[in-house]
């Protein structure tokens, strides 16, 4: 081991492993994490070449090798709890995108969040046993944050009992959605439902796109990749263009809103609840940006420690750059947003966990406060982990723009949280929007409560500055 | 009359009330803006939009707070003695470094002097010092693999010289050592010259 880090570790006044015990939830969970991570760790088949030095294609077909051996691999051991699957794939991912994620993610998610019971028994078992591989084609070429601006159409004929998809315009084509290019056989499209002459807004619907066993496009359907990004080299971010596609009625998602078979809509209870999915992704967005910036700083404290420059004091010898305040003042306080984010990203998954509970039962009362809280935390957590990460990037000098630092890759694969699942400034104006509500209502003499109970005693607050 | 409430730059908890009041006070104001502008034009989506930069500001003061909130509940939960030391350091820090970037907020808001803000300064300076020694421990509780955290310069050993040249000589480029291109392209061209 390097001298300087051993001295550095000799010399802390607490034991690491006990803060690591803190973050995992308790010492039983370390230990089931260590023994999850060393089954990849130690598996000669997950061993690869770096990916730095892959063609694109190359990426993609060992990401979707790694993808494949990880689903069988996780049945073999019998690996089933969701943090447990979690440990598993983020150990063979490391810092890349995984194909098939959004299957596991979005996908499945909405199946089992938005489908009718009839339809989960037909839909969740090949979802499970991974026959039909799906993605969540929300976003057009033309719109994403803003749901009501989408243009694909799902039009309702009762004649036949099937929706037609289409994709009226170029703008309207689904862009980006991970693994949508060459790797799914299906996905959930978010459209625009038109019956009895009618818009109904935006519904989702499960629409087959490759033929099952030949994985040729459905005629009607056209499907492909979008090309090279910032990053992301291993998913094949796609496209899909509908022309007139047919799916049976049953292929809308109708555990809250239905369309009859004369073609009758019948409305949500709420709708929010189409919600779910992003509420869900954004909550684990916060958990991300904690891990993709402390990672970013591991890399940069623990290099600024080995790393020796300049000269403090004439004739000494070179100190290591974590001696200078100024790179002290770069890296600390982002370390220390590491750790706050990481116990911000624990709060949101629980919070997220009960609240989608009370939603089950039919209580949708905590919804808003969620949706706002998700909405800004995913703006405030993204944005902060994405300067924080380049931070340590040009802490490292020249070698942190080699791809042998780690920090290019860290970047490009987290990056894209700031303008995915709702750009950045739209979820802080969804915030800001739940934030005047309660203003108002506390204006008007009502108490609100939660995380903006702070705004209760408006009036009373008053702080005297003190003479130091 | 309120309680009047004084601000302890040393305590995480005193802090929380900082963020708090630096966001219902950003609410306020962001509220105020946009019924002024209500009152200026008929249209709510003219004056939201009007209102935009006040509300981003509103929103993230609010999901600040929430987060050195969030970070001071943690405190309380950690029973050793020596984790809670260093971990109510990077508390401290991180609700201070927030402080001295955004410190008009906090000034405007009547929230802390300016002899407070100079503190905060200064504090924040003297907890960069305080974490030093921990540094290299705090990011080793993060607990990354070699494997997971894909970096030579973030090597668990530090032996980083090393390995970054082992790994330059795997990159393709080095697969032979003259590349194809110098017989196709340029001694082609030298013998020209």
């Amino acid at each position: 081991m390097n001298k300087d880090l051993r001295r550095e570790r000799d010399s802390a006044s607490f034991n690491p492993e006990l803060l690591t015990h803190i973050l995992d939830g308790g010492a039983e969970r370390t230990r089931r994490r260590r023994e999850i991570e060393a089954l990849v760790l130690n598996d000669p088949d997950f061993q690869h070449e770096d990916l730095n030095f892959l063609s694109r294609s190359q990426r993609y077909e060992e990401a979707i090798r790694k993808s494949a051996l990880m689903v069988v691999k996780l049945r073999e051991y019998g690996i089933a709890d969701p943090d447990e699957i979690y440990w598993f794939k983020r150990t063979c991912q490391g810092s890349f995108a995984e194909p098939i994620g959004l299957h596991f993610s979005m996908f499945t998610n909405t199946l089992q969040n938005q489908c009718s019971l009839a339809q989960q028994d037909k839909w969740l078992p090949p979802t499970y046993g991974l026959q039909i591989i799906g993605t969540y084609a929300q976003t057009e070429m033309g719109h994403g944050t803003h749901l009501r601006g989408l243009e694909t159409t799902a039009t309702y004929d009762p004649t036949t009992q099937e929706f037609i998809l289409n994709s009226p315009t170029v703008t309207s084509i689904k862009w980006w959605p991970g693994g949508l290019g060459k790797t799914s056989n299906h996905a959930i499209v978010l459209a625009q439902l038109y019956t009895q002459g009618q818009c109904k807004g935006l519904h989702a619907f499960i629409v087959p796109i490759r033929q099952l066993g030949t994985h040729e496009p459905l005629p009607g359907i056209t499907v492909g990749d979008i090309g090279p990004k910032f990053g992301y080299d291993e998913m094949d971010n796609g496209y899909l263009k509908m022309d007139n596609f047919r799916i049976p009625r049953e292929n809308m998602l109708m555990k809250y809103a239905k369309v009859e078979p004369d073609g009758t809509y019948v409305k949500p209870v709420s709708d929010k609840l189409t919600y779910g999915t992003m509420v869900f992704i954004r909550s684990l967005i916060v958990g991300d940006s904690a891990r993709s910036l402390s990672r970013a700083c591991t890399i940069a404290i623990r290099y600024s420690s080995v790393r020796h420059q300049s000269e403090l004091k004439p004739g000494d010898p070179e100190p290591q750059i974590l001696d200078y305040q100024t790179q002290q003042y770069k890296l600390f306080p982002l370390l220390a947003t590491a750790y706050a984010f990481h116990f911000v990203g624990a709060y949101m998954k629980k919070t997220y966990h009960r609240i989608t509970g009370d939603i089950n039962q039919g209580d949708l009362s905590q919804l808003p406060e969620l949706h706002a809280l998700t909405a800004g935390l995913k703006a405030f957590t993204s944005w902060t982990a994405n300067a924080g990460i380049e931070e340590c990037r040009m802490a490292c000098g020249g070698h942190g723009y080699s791809r042998c630092s780690g920090l290019p890759d860290i970047y490009v694969t987290f990056t894209p949280s700031c303008t995915y699942e709702g750009e950045n400034t739209v979820m802080m104006l969804q915030t800001a929007r739940f934030l005047i509500k309660s203003y108002t209502q506390v204006s008007s003499g009502q108490l609100v409560s939660g995380m903006v109970s702070y705004l209760n005693d408006l009036s009373g607050q008053h702080i005297q500055p003190q003479q130091v | 009359a309120a309680r009047p409430t004084t601000v302890h730059i040393n305590d995480p908890a005193s802090l929380v009330e900082a963020y708090k009041l630096r966001a219902s006070r950003l609410v306020e104001a962001a509220a105020k803006n946009l019924k002024a502008e209500l009152n200026r034009r008929k249209s709510q989506e003219d004056a939201w939009n009007r209102t935009s930069v006040d509300l981003v500001r509103a929103s993230e003061a609010h999901c600040h707070y929430v987060v050195v909130k969030l970070f001071t509940t943690q405190l309380s939960e950690i029973n050793d003695a020596a984790v809670h030391a260093v971990m109510n350091n990077l508390c401290l820090l991180y609700a201070l470094y927030g402080i001295s970037k955004h410190t008009g907020d906090f000034l405007q808001a009547g929230i802390l002097t300016d002899a407070q803000v100079t503190q905060v300064y200064q504090r924040v300076k003297e907890l960069l010092t305080a974490i030093r020694p921990n540094a290299v421990a705090l990011v080793d509780a993060f607990d990354f693999h070699d494997n997971h955290l894909g970096s030579v310069l973030g090597r668990y050993d530090g032996n980083i010289y090393e390995n970054m040249f082992e790994w330059a000589k795997k990159s393709p480029l080095n697969k032979t050592e003259v590349h194809e291109s110098f017989h196709k392209h340029l001694k082609p061209m030298q013998a020209k010259l």
